[in-house]
């Protein structure tokens, strides 16, 4: 049949959903064992930042699209944590096997990957539901309903207080590590991508000037590359 | 199909990206 923006939001919906219902609500037994294996175990600040950002988002999305739909908003939340433990493990595999190692202690207690993987789960989740879209975009499935427009992205950057630039980072190891993503979540975050390098990341207060800075100041911006590279 | 440009090198995983290498 042919495909129409309901069709594939329903693909969206039905792949996503048979994906994130037959997976639990904690970390599997192999994502516990990347956690003790780390020098410093980050099990307890993972599940406490999940609770923080539970009540956080729940409240924003409530607020958003309003207040009967802080229900709603935990339920997005739910399958978010689901698909963010998924892809997780998925991504620490996928080191395990590049790097041979099986230590990941710097990066499972880094705060800001933990945020901004959460963050992309969720947007797919939302995404995925027609929530999240873009104002400008091709794909807004909300027409003139302000409920889903009042969460498109960049939304989930200010829930989170994330920077655009770390939430960047995340997006193509995001798809690498769950192939199965619809062709329209993947443009969806595809369009992140672009919103971000072309605008969102060089708003005031960015990272990105003071990586660049740091750049320049260790002379890295001397070195002239062979154009081979 | 959507192709997505995957523009990582196999040198540049997550733990590169969060300086956790």
């Amino acid at each position: 049949p042919p495909q129409t923006p309901i069709r594939a939001a329903m693909t969206s919906i039905q792949q996503l959903r048979s994906d994130l219902l037959s997976t639990g609500d904690q970390p599997s037994t192999n994502l516990y064992s990347y956690f003790e294996n780390c020098t410093v175990d980050p099990t307890q600040d993972v599940l406490k930042r999940l609770e923080t950002f539970d009540q956080e988002f729940s409240q924003s999305f409530g607020q958003a699209v309003g207040p009967r739909c802080i229900v709603l908003g935990k339920q997005r939340f739910t399958l978010g944590v689901r698909l963010y433990y998924i892809v997780m493990e998925a991504m620490l595999k996928s080191e395990e096997k590049r790097l041979s190692v099986q230590n990941f202690s710097k990066l499972l207690n880094d705060s800001t990957f933990h945020t901004s993987l959460l963050a992309c789960a969720l947007e797919v989740v939302m995404a995925a539901y027609g929530e999240s879209c873009f104002k400008a975009g091709g794909y807004n499935h909300g027409g003139g309903d302000s409920a889903a427009t009042d969460v498109c992205f960049p939304w989930i950057l200010d829930v989170f207080n994330l920077a655009a630039f770390d939430f960047y980072k995340v997006i193509e190891s995001f798809i690498k590590a769950y192939p199965t993503l619809s062709k329209d979540i993947v443009k969806h975050l595809e369009t992140c991508e672009n919103l971000i390098m072309e605008r969102i990341a060089w708003r005031t207060g960015s990272p990105l000037f003071e990586l660049l800075k740091q750049e320049h100041d260790s002379g890295a911006a001397e070195q002239v590359e062979t154009p081979a590279s | 199909s959507h192709d997505y440009h995957f523009g990582l090198e196999d040198h540049e995983g997550i733990s590169e990206l969060f300086d956790c290498d």
